[in-house]
């Protein structure tokens, strides 16, 4: 109680005619804020008391986690541009859901983030705008955000798990025209990606079933052809092979546009290929990856 | 940046149309690609709202404070020397453009810099805009504004919500209760905005929503105006004693802020409803805590 009454004390003074215009002298400003920021960041222990009860459930045990207040405002956050994996939790205190953009800082790289229910979630990496990475104020080395939307129930917190990946090869995906099909195609990839990290190794049916996926929501777009267009351009160079990629295109002008013979050509070739994985070393089986673009 | 790298390749060059556009299923933002202006958002009922965001400031009145007539501007008193406001140029390219949101981004890399966010599903469009330091080389203090520039038939007529207590109809050169006649034409019709100004007409409502508390007026027809930001180099005798110069690390201060700007019918009551929340949403915003997990992995968590 202490803590919470060095925040409303602060929060009082701040009630001051000129606290509000900003009427102040500017050696009174600074001290406004000083008090300020040192009561909110006495008041953070209170949540972090209360998070780490219900996240850990069992007094007994030492804290899993520690929460920090990050400067978000500048896009700043020394825990998420220092770690390969941080947890996110973000407190509703509306009494009705909202849905809200949560934009962490980072460093350029590859991340995943899991809603609570441990579903990989749709997120984008966006650079931070020059005139902030500019702010006189500003230490960081964050040069990125993670965004995400938030989907929060009626005052409630929930919790998302932020990793970074080391590879992540779903560039080029050009999401300028027709967003609605690109963010279906998007959510299939992310799905794919999921079921691909659980496993220690790609069967060739799932990429198949992938195919399929693709082909229904190609099918429902009037737009593209009605039979998509896969072609295969990975390497193969023996046991050590690289690469193996699908393209899924959508001008069947602008590339290769194999018949279904060459299809099951194809099919049949990767089969191969993925068997030969199999039988490989482990960093021979991690680099078999799909490139999947659009 | 891969579209940038295409751009510079010659070769596929034509697949940028002039026109740019920034889109989720509640709108559509289009950019004159020549002159990096946004120039209309579409909505799904096929209507259209001419629209623009530019940035202005007011140079600073300076007098000796002995008579009204000479007072300068500072922290208490806002005192254009005119009412015409200096334009910052901007343009406005593509920035991010993803599953989550797309960007579209402007940077004199002076004073102004301005991000429009469309968020996919979400029905508003975001302004993250950096402002500062201001350039007082000159020895001229600034006042800088953003204006939403539409084409919404207000009649002199905009809605502030009163120091967040209520939504207030204020017209131009007026007052409810008794006759005014105004010798500022800019401040004078200035009012406080905690959370929103609105203006409308028959056809169109267009809201924008603040991060905090500024000062907003529509001195313009069709155009919504907020100050952002403020460097004077005179005191206005009110009692501070100094001018507002904030400095950080010898430069002037800069401010980062956000503006949400809602669209809607104005007859429409559930737009009126979602519109209220979204003020509420955007001010009291949900509380981000962030955690090292290096002990904890994906699925212990």
């Amino acid at each position: 109680m202490f803590v919470l009454n060095e925040l409303k004390g602060a929060m009082g003074i701040m009630q001051h005619h000129d606290a509000i215009t900003g009427t102040e002298k500017q050696h009174v400003t600074h001290d406004y804020v000083r008090l300020l920021d040192a009561a909110i960041e006495d008041a953070i222990t209170i949540a972090r008391q209360a998070f780490n009860k219900m996240i850990q459930g069992d007094a007994l045990k030492p804290p899993i986690l520690s929460y920090d207040r990050c400067r978000l405002n500048e896009s700043s956050c020394h825990t998420s541009e220092q770690s390969q994996q941080f947890v996110v939790t973000v407190y509703n205190h509306l009494a009705w859901q909202v849905n809200e953009p949560i934009r962490i800082p980072v460093l350029d790289g590859n991340y995943a983030v899991y809603a609570p229910n441990g579903d990989l979630i749709v997120s984008q990496l966006v650079d931070i705008p020059e005139a902030v990475k500019r702010l006189p104020s500003r230490k960081s080395s964050a040069t990125h955000e993670i965004v995400f939307i938030a989907h929060l129930h009626p005052l409630s917190y929930k919790n998302f798990y932020v990793t970074k990946k080391h590879k992540i090869t779903k560039r080029n995906i050009d999401l300028s025209e027709n967003k609605k099909r690109k963010n279906e195609f998007y959510n299939d990839i992310n799905d794919y990606w999921k079921k691909m990290n659980e496993k220690s190794f790609i069967d060739l049916k799932a990429i198949e079933d992938n195919i399929g996926s693709f082909n229904n929501v190609y099918k429902d777009d009037v737009k593209v052809p009605e039979e998509p267009i896969f072609i295969k351009n990975g390497g193969d160079s023996g046991r050590d092979f690289k690469d193996f990629n699908i393209d899924v295109m959508k001008d069947s002008k602008s590339s290769y546009n194999p018949d279904t013979e060459q299809l099951e050509e194809i099919i049949k070739e990767a089969r191969r290929l993925i068997e030969d994985a199999k039988h490989t070393s482990a960093r021979g089986r991690a680099a078999v990856f799909p490139k999947l673009n659009d | 940046d891969e579209m940038r790298m295409l751009a510079d390749d010659p070769g596929v060059v034509d697949h940028f149309p002039e026109t740019l556009f920034v889109q989720n299923k509640h709108m559509k933002l289009e950019v004159n690609g020549t002159s990096g202006q946004i120039i209309l958002i579409s909505q799904p009922d096929g209507t259209d709202i001419k629209y623009n965001i530019k940035f202005y400031y007011y140079p600073a009145c300076v007098g000796d404070n002995w008579i009204a007539e000479r007072r300068s501007s500072g922290a208490y008193i806002f005192r254009p020397n005119g009412t015409n406001p200096t334009e910052v140029p901007t343009s406005y390219v593509k920035g991010a453009s993803g599953p989550v949101v797309d960007e579209l981004r402007s940077d004199n890399n002076d004073s102004v810099a301005n991000t429009v966010r469309v968020y996919k599903d979400l029905n508003f469009i975001e302004n993250d805009w950096v402002v500062g330091p201001i350039d007082i080389s000159d020895d001229v203090g600034k006042e800088f504004i953003v204006r939403y520039i539409t084409d919404i038939v207000n009649n002199g007529e905009f809605y502030t919500d009163s120091n967040g207590r209520q939504m207030l109809k204020r017209k131009l050169f007026q007052r409810p209760q008794w006759n005014v006649s105004l010798a500022e034409p800019v401040s004078g019709n200035y009012y406080p905005v905690v959370n929103k100004i609105t203006i409308e007409d028959d056809k169109a409502k267009i809201a924008v929503l603040t991060d905090r508390s500024e000062g907003g007026s529509a001195l313009t027809e069709g155009q919504v105006e907020l100050m952002l930001h403020r460097r004077l180099l005179h005191d206005d005798a009110f009692g501070v004693g100094e001018a507002l110069n904030e400095t950080e690390y010898g430069k002037g201060m800069v401010v980062r802020g956000r503006h949400r700007i809602f669209l809607s019918k104005p007859d429409s009551k559930s737009s009126h409803i979602e519109e209220k929340k979204l003020v509420l949403q955007f001010d009291l915003q949900p509380q981000v805590f962030i955690s090292d997990a290096k002990d904890l992995s994906l699925n212990d968590w």
